[in-house]
């Protein structure tokens, strides 16, 4: 379960606020994954007092809600991530980056098809490069995209371009995972399906034994 | 009983917290560092285990304009079904109360009559309408919540609320289960040429593939 308080003294009406704040819960906490379970509590309570004194925001469209809509955004992400490197037996977060869909709900969906894919996860675990389940993640995800502009890397590394598998250093891709195990790091994983505008993130988390050993003892 | 501020944000680390890049600075403290808002956390007995706080409060001085995004598996929780209940009848909220430990998940209308009472005598002691309170629970799904060590523990929660950093941190503790680390963070930025903040805490470790609505 993941629970959420966020507060803010920005001046806000109520409609406008609801609306910003399913935004920001879509663009983080919609965007992490650990385990692939949709918990029964999950819950996102946002307040806005308005005791700053800044100016009301009684619209969507004006530079005052985009303002606002990008420190909410910040602050979300900020903890929807944490939540994903805490991942029950993680060793590091996992960040996957999808760009080149037509929508940026097209790029979150491939991207978080990516971030849960229990095969994506071990192999970050195990410290290997799998490029082939990083694709055939972003293939099952349900956005149709032309397989010959798919473009996958592994941090700096790149591991296919134009949907053709490339030659890369496989040990050194390998100590990248593994260098990120060590100190609790990200991973990161970037993904171009082609060349739209759409752009979006997911994060999640590898895939140890401890999650089974943790998820086994925590019983009712 | 009641473990003071000080003590309780002791008990796990803080994650680390990246943010993304903008025109924003990042502040010490989490829900407290907006104007308005105090909270506490303490430990009221109410985890199966271990002594990590277990309960926490925040409010806010005036009437807070409040959202909420919630979980879209049909088998809500008590507090879900009753935030959802609040928001639809009403656009603002003063309080909100977080227990750590049982779920109040497939717990029956039993489970609703908790969050009820939980509710109502929270509200007594900080002179609200039961209304403006809101509440959150986490833990073990199936399990009631421990509601007559809840209720004992309400007055000294309120007695120790605080608009200081540690006021949030202890909040950000006390809402944990499996977690490694607390999760808390809070920026400073600009809206419309004036000084604004915003701040949160979160919990979550397992079950974590929201689609909340």
């Amino acid at each position: 379960t993941m629970l959420g308080v966020v507060t803010t003294d920005a001046l806000v009406e109520s409609d406008v606020w609801r609306k910003m704040v399913k935004v920001a819960v879509n663009r983080s906490f919609n965007q992490i994954t650990v385990d692939g379970d949709t918990s029964t509590n999950d819950t996102v309570i946002a307040l806005a007092s308005g005791l700053s004194g800044s100016p009301a925001i009684s619209s969507l469209n004006c530079p005052e809600a985009l303002q606002l809509q990008a420190c909410l955004d910040s602050v979300m992400q900020g903890l929807a991530k944490s939540i994903a490197w805490d991942g029950e037996g993680a060793t590091c977060l996992i960040e996957v980056t999808v760009t080149g869909t037509e929508t940026e709900a097209e790029a979150a969906k491939i991207a978080r098809s990516v971030a849960s894919s229990s095969l994506v996860k071990a192999a970050v675990y195990g410290r290997d490069p799998n490029w082939g389940r990083i694709a055939a993640a972003a293939g099952y995800a349900g956005v149709s995209f032309e397989m010959d502009s798919l473009r996958i890397s592994l941090g700096d590394i790149l591991l296919m371009e134009c949907g053709q598998p490339l030659p890369f250093d496989r040990l050194g891709a390998s100590k990248y995972l593994k260098k990120a195990g060590e100190v609790h790091g990200t991973v990161e994983i970037d993904i171009r399906v082609g060349g739209g505008l759409g752009r979006g993130k997911a994060w999640g988390c590898d895939l140890s034994y401890d999650y089974v050993k943790i998820n086994a003892e925590y019983t009712t | 009983m009641a473990t003071t501020v000080e003590d309780t944000s002791s008990t796990i680390p803080a994650a680390p917290i990246s943010l993304p890049e903008g025109p924003w600075k990042q502040i010490p403290g989490g829900v407290t560092a907006a104007k308005g808002f105090k909270a506490s956390g303490m430990y009221a007995g109410l985890r199966v285990s271990g002594k990590k706080p277990d309960l926490a409060l925040i409010t806010c001085d005036v009437d807070a304009t409040a959202a909420g995004a919630f979980t879209t598996n049909v088998v809500a929780a008590a507090p879900v079904v009753y935030c959802k209940k609040m928001l639809e009848m009403s656009k603002t909220v003063r309080a909100v109360l977080i227990n750590a430990g049982q779920a109040n998940a497939a717990t029956g209308d039993a489970g609703y009559q908790d969050v009820l009472d939980s509710v109502v005598t929270l509200a007594r002691l900080l002179k609200l309408k039961p209304e403006e309170v809101l509440i959150e629970s986490t833990g073990v799904i199936g399990q009631r919540i421990k509601k007559g060590a809840l209720l004992q523990a309400l007055p000294t929660l309120v007695n120790m609320l605080s608009d200081s950093v540690n006021g949030g941190d202890a909040a950000a503790v006390a809402i944990t289960t499996t977690d490694l680390v607390s999760k808390s963070v809070a920026i400073e930025s600009q809206v419309g040429g004036t000084p604004i903040r915003v701040g949160g805490i979160a919990k979550g470790s397992g079950m974590i593939h929201p689609n909340m609505a």
